[in-house]
């Protein structure tokens, strides 16, 4: 489903060129569930971003579902990431004058859903926001704003779901109920890549990834937890 | 050093009443390490940013180091923040057009203090960033701007440091990091407290404080590790 071929991504700094990514091969099929860890700055958000075709990269290929992603102009990539991708960003990105509701309502009114707020409202309710769906991000504590952006990733039912750090601000019985949000998803065949650096999230990973300084250093275990 | 009596803090919302804080009990004295902990939206960033005077309260009385805190006025309390408090923000809080080191300068400017870049470019290099001191907010990652927010923090040397969630974007080795800066702040007789989930965390602490629907559930444990 998945297939990155020697992706590169580097950032320029004065004289110094930063390798986020450096020659990063990887192989995701249809149906896994990954943990992606690595230290701070190792280039999981880079990889997770050019995964969810929100990022560009500078050398490589990669493939998605069998298209190469890097021919796509940026309304297919917007349509490829309305329809199959569901992303919760490590810094949430919710809109600020936007409630809850609507926040997690836009990606079903992108998609022409009937009935989107039935489904929003269910969703907030399976994080346990059911009563907090009309307030406003500024008005939500910093684990609420985490799980607004959970349900909005998971409203859609995405067959590719990418958490960046989704239980990085909750509680671990929170945290709990997120990750049998996520065994839900998976049950109905989706792939899921997560990165964390809670060693219980990615012990229950089938299979883990592990990256530093921009380069896979393991790949191919399958974690017997 | 710290006494909270009563104190209330509400919002409301069309005809609802939210008790972020309930009649909250609290004396914290000079020196001690404490954790903060409870369920995700139970109201301890409330409580941090009332003990940091970023936020007033609706009934009840706080004494800071002996002074009413209701009866100061904004600049009063902009003066307190500065020489005596360090605070880590759950969402760091950087100014978005200045690098790393201008934003951990900030604090020191403030003071009048002499030499404000070696000590900003130390502290900058305490937290593992010496290579990124000229890198934008958005040129840098979750867990190096969390950093940032860190340094920024500690570079007044603060009589209290106030912490929340502070090691939520950091691997376990970098967050192991800046518990070893911690320790070292409170082996020079700081007070610290630390909003935490993370367990390995909050048990370091000697002493922790739960909190639930805004009331404290209890204050009096000194956890034997
Ligand atoms: N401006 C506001 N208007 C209405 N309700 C608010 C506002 N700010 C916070 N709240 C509510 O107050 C409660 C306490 O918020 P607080 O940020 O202190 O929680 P927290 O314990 O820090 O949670 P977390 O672990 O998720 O960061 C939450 O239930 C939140 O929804
Ligand atoms: N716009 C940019 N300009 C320069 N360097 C950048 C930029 N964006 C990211 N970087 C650098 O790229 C590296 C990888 O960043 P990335 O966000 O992928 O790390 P990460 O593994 O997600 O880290 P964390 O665990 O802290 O979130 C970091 O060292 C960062 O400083
Ligand atoms: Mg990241
Ligand atoms: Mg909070």
């Amino acid at each position: 489903l998945i297939k990155l071929k020697d992706v590169v991504k580097t950032y320029r700094m004065g004289s110094r060129e930063i390798f986020a990514l450096d020659h990063v091969n990887l192989d995701i099929e249809s149906g896994e569930y990954l943990a992606v860890v690595g230290p701070s700055g190792s280039g999981k958000s880079t990889l997770m971003n050019i995964i969810g075709c929100l990022d560009r990269f500078d050398a490589g290929t990669y493939r998605l579902a069998g298209e190469n992603v890097d021919t796509l102009n940026d309304n297919e990539l917007a349509r490829i990431r309305n329809r199959k991708i569901g992303f919760i960003f490590q810094t949430f990105n919710l809109l600020p004058r936007m409630t809850a509701l609507e926040n997690v309502k836009l990606p079903l009114l992108y998609r022409g859903t009937s009935n989107p707020r039935s489904q929003a409202e269910a969703v907030l309710e399976d994080v346990g926001l059911g009563d907090r769906i009309d307030h406003h991000p500024n008005e939500l504590s910093g684990g609420q704003r985490q799980r607004v952006a959970i349900a909005r990733a998971l409203v859609t039912d995405p067959q590719v779901l990418l958490a960046d750090e989704p239980t990085g601000n909750l509680d671990s019985a929170t945290g709990e109920e997120i990750l049998e949000l996520f065994n839900r998803l998976h049950s109905n065949e989706r792939t899921i890549i997560v990165v964390t650096h809670e060693k219980e999230l990615a012990q229950r990973c089938p299979r883990q990834i592990n990256l530093r300084d921009g380069k896979i250093t393991q790949t191919e275990a399958r974690v017997d937890a």
